[in-house]
């Protein structure tokens, strides 16, 4: 489903090079429930923002369903985010003037879903990860917590291919981690639905059925050195 | 050094009154090193804004210092919060316009510190979190745990008599929020240096001496019912 070859990132800090990504090869097959760990500032946004083809690497190449996302126009690759890619962003990047509701359905909406079938939906997700009631509440009306699980239903509502969580349960407590992970193991194992993670939480790396170290921007091959 | 008696918060949502917290009486005394633990939408991010005189309560008393915060002028307030208070909120609240060395010494520049102290101030405390090089960044160019590393070293930099940390290890890994915690445990035993945190990662609660349970807006009693 996805495949990196040989990619590097690297950002200008005041015209001097910084490598977020040096040199990484990976391979991700459909069905997989995969989380990538490793130190802050070790490179796992950047790997989960070129994947999603939110951005574009420096050198090598990032296909996604076939498809590189480097020779795909800016027009092709929010289709393929759309259609075929969920993401959870490590700030939630909710829209302020849309309620808990409208940014959950979002990404139905615009795929065209019948209203009905959206509500249905929505409504039942919204429950589902504990916040019935409070749909129809703005982002800065919610807890820090409360927003990162509109942001999931926002990820999950349309049952896309490939979900991209960057920090899912950071600011959640325990309980409520569990149940969310439980509902992404549930479209994992019946729908398909592959998830790869970033992640410091210890709950999250235990529910994975693979772990990928980053450290520095490089992959750290298994067994290899202290995990984090 | 803190004094809530009978707080209650309510918000209006849609005209409805939500209570964030439900009747709170606490005391915290100079010095300690307490955690406010509980579930996502428990209340614990109201407690704090409370505490910080950044909101009002709807009703009862919220004391620093010896202050009522409701008899406070807005004045008066942010002159408590710059001279006695450091926060580090749950979205970091970086401004996007300033550097990473910018926004650390922003307090202390408030504040009058002379600009070589401050300089040998914020060079050194940047280094023990972790973020040495990263000084002349921008928040948009930092990692999400970088930019929470920032937020806490602008609220510790001026050694304030009260820290107030919003999920201050949401975005780190364990090794990065061991170190951040051993920092802040310095300044509590050499500097005396109060802290109240709010959290869910048990990395915090384990190095706390004391623990306060929140639950649906309510101080759970301890030794009551499951903890977080
Ligand atoms: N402006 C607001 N209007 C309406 N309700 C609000 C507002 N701000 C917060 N709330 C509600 O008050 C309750 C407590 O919120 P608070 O942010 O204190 O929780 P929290 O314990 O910090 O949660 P988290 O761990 O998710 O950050 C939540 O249910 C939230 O939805
Ligand atoms: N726009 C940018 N300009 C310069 N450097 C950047 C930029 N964005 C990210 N970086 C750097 O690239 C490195 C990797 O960043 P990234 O956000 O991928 O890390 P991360 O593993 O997600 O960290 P965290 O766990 O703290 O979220 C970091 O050192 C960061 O400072
Ligand atoms: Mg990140
Ligand atoms: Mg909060």
């Amino acid at each position: 489903l996805i495949t990196l070859e040989q990619v590097v990132k690297e950002y200008r800090d005041n015209g001097v090079p910084v490598r977020a990504l040096d040199g990484i090869d990976l391979t991700i097959e459909p069905g997989e429930f995969t989380v990538v760990a490793g130190p802050s500032g070790s490179g796992k946004s950047t790997l989960l923002n070129l994947i999603g083809g939110l951005d574009q690497p420096t050198r090598g190449r990032v296909s996604v369903a076939g498809m590189d996302t480097s020779v795909l126009s800016n027009i092709e690759l929010s289709r393929m985010r759309l259609y075929k890619i969920g993401f959870v962003f490590q700030a939630y990047n909710l829209i302020p003037v849309l309620t808990a509701y409208e940014n959950a359905e979002y990404i139905l909406m615009l795929q065209g879903t019948p209203a009905q079938k959206r509500r249905e939906r929505i409504m039942s997700l919204l429950s589902t990860v504990g916040l019935k009631g409070l749909e129809n509440r703005f982002p800065r009306e919610l807890s820090g917590g409360q927003q990162q699980r509109v942001a999931i239903a926002r990820a999950i509502a349309s049952e896309p291919q490939l979900v991209l969580a960057d920090e899912p349960t950071a600011n959640v407590d325990s309980k409520t981690s569990a149940s969310l992970l439980d509902l992404m193991m549930e479209l994992n194992r019946d729908k398909g639905v592959t998830f790869l993670f970033s992640t410091h939480d210890p709950a999250v790396m235990e529910r994975a059925r693979r772990i990928i170290r980053l450290r520095d921007g490089r992959i750290v091959p298994d067994g290899d050195g202290p995990g984090d």
